[in-house]
């Protein structure tokens, strides 16, 4: 399998932290509906902020996250 | 626009606020002001009135607070999360909290956050709104440096909030506009809480006119700043955009907001370097970049960050020669030639402008480059130079490429 890169794990980490903080994102145990999860989440963020919704960590994405904001959630559960 | 779920709101129209502490960014007032007027914002589009309070229990506790500040969002440290505030309800319901760990700051520039930007978006949570999905909306959740002097309310929040509360009493006799935060005013520091609704406002402002779009033929038409963009000729003028394409025969008309809601109207200078599918807007001492519509991030920068002396405040017109890769700079009778891949100015700069652009011996509103041409517009003529052989090929309206 490809190696993950220290930078790309460091992107992981943020992304689940952006998306806990502001789209109730909940790690899943289950392995089998973690992938899934995430990506629907990522999904949510990028249809929010109007961006290619792909489900997958582009750079786009990852620049909004990395965005000074305001610390409320854009959707609530 | 959005609300918190259930849609909490204050119902009443009397809403108490109080500022808890300080930040040592900022001198007090400063920060009195920036608060006041983030709420004048709001109280302008509805019937709501703010009272400020210096002891006991408000319906909004403002603090500055860093990392963990006893509720369970605790700040993370300089950037990311700026602030967060609580929607309408009891206790720490309506209570806004800013991080302590970030600069903050009364001016739009480029190191530090504007706290009456940010105070005016979390104060938005105090009233009941969520986040918008809106580009360039005060309740979008990232934040954005905009020009604050003369800050409107953008529709979307107007809209949202009246949602919630509704309009005004009675129809504001002024455009919902907040005053320029950065305008030193004396504030009262009476014991007596204070309020701020736009009926107190002294009544002595006239109404502003918003200026109309000059006709596209008026002979003494002018331009602050010309630009290509993927193709397109954009001709800015004050808060208007004149948008000639050859993809569709009428010349468009347009706002800046219409396309980069956060840039503040009137720019002074703007050029394209196509290869990078970017164009550079100029106000005063700063510069943006766009891709499209798209603002990039880390904007806006001071001009100085280009090369240019401290002594230079602003710049007059800015073109990119397509051809040489140079982009020249115009400030009064001089100019720069800066190099787009080093990202430097180019030594024996500045120079007269007189000296290699025959004809032009005066200064220059905005310069535009088309086949392979120079036009250099002063006033209500532009002056077509032929940049290869240095010749002046015409005098030229300013206007004449809308059809007139």
């Amino acid at each position: 399998f490809p190696v993950v890169s220290e930078k790309e794990k460091e992107d992981m980490q943020l992304a689940k932290k952006y998306l806990q903080s502001f789209y109730d994102f909940k790690e899943e145990k289950n392995s089998l509906f973690k992938t899934k999860n995430l990506a629907n989440k990522i999904r949510e963020m990028q249809s929010f902020f109007g961006l290619e919704v792909t489900g997958e960590l582009n750079p786009e994405t990852l620049d909004i996250m990395k965005q000074p904001r305001c610390g409320i959630p854009d959707v609530r559960s | 626009y959005s609300t918190f779920p259930l849609s909490p709101r204050w119902k009443k129209e009397d809403v108490t606020y109080r500022i808890l502490n300080y930040t040592p960014d900022m001198l007090q007032s400063d920060v009195e002001e920036a608060i006041a007027k983030a709420l004048q914002l709001w109280s302008s589009v509805t019937p709501l009135r703010f009272t400020r309070l210096y002891t006991g229990q408000a319906d909004i506790m403002i603090s500055f607070a860093a990392g963990y500040h006893g509720d369970f969002y605790s700040f993370d440290g300089p950037g990311g999360t700026l602030a967060h505030a609580y929607p309408p309800g009891n206790g720490i319901g309506g209570d806004a909290h800013f991080d302590e760990d970030e600069n903050w700051t009364k001016f739009t520039t480029y190191n530090g956050y504007n706290l009456f930007l940010v105070a005016a978006h979390e104060l938005g949570h105090s009233l009941g709104l969520g986040h918008s999905d809106v580009f360039g909306a005060l309740m979008y959740p990232i934040y954005m440096a905009k020009d604050t002097r003369d800050y409107r309310l953008p529709q979307d929040d107007i809209d949202g909030i009246q949602a919630l509360y509704g309009p005004p009493r009675e129809s504001p006799a002024l455009p919902t506009k907040a005053f320029a935060p950065q305008e030193p005013t004396e504030m009262t520091s009476a014991e007596a809480p204070t309020e701020v609704s736009p009926r107190e406002e002294p009544t002595e402002m006239t109404p502003s006119k918003t200026p109309t779009r000059p006709e596209d033929c008026d002979p003494h038409l002018t331009f602050d700043a010309i630009t290509t963009l993927r193709g397109e000729i954009l001709f800015f003028k004050g808060s208007y955009v004149w948008r000639k394409s050859p993809y569709f025969s009428d010349i468009e008309h347009d706002t800046i907001s219409s396309f980069w809601p956060p840039l503040a109207a009137g720019f002074d200078a703007a050029y394209e370097v196509d290869r990078k599918d970017r164009v550079v807007f100029f106000k005063d001492g700063q510069y943006w970049a766009v891709s499209g519509y798209r603002i990039e991030p880390g904007f806006p920068k001071p001009i100085q960050n280009l090369g240019f002396p401290t002594s230079v405040g602003k710049i007059d017109a800015a073109v990119h020669d397509q051809i040489t890769k140079k982009t020249y700079f115009f400030v009064g009778n001089k100019y720069w030639s800066f190099n787009e891949n080093t990202q430097s100015m180019e030594r024996g700069y500045p120079r007269k402008i007189a000296a290699d652009f025959q004809g032009i011996g005066h200064t220059v509103d905005a310069v535009l480059q088309k086949n392979g041409h120079f036009y250099f517009f002063h006033g209500s003529n532009q002056y077509e130079v032929d940049i290869k052989n240095k010749k002046l090929i015409r005098i030229m309206k300013s206007n004449s490429w809308f059809n007139c």
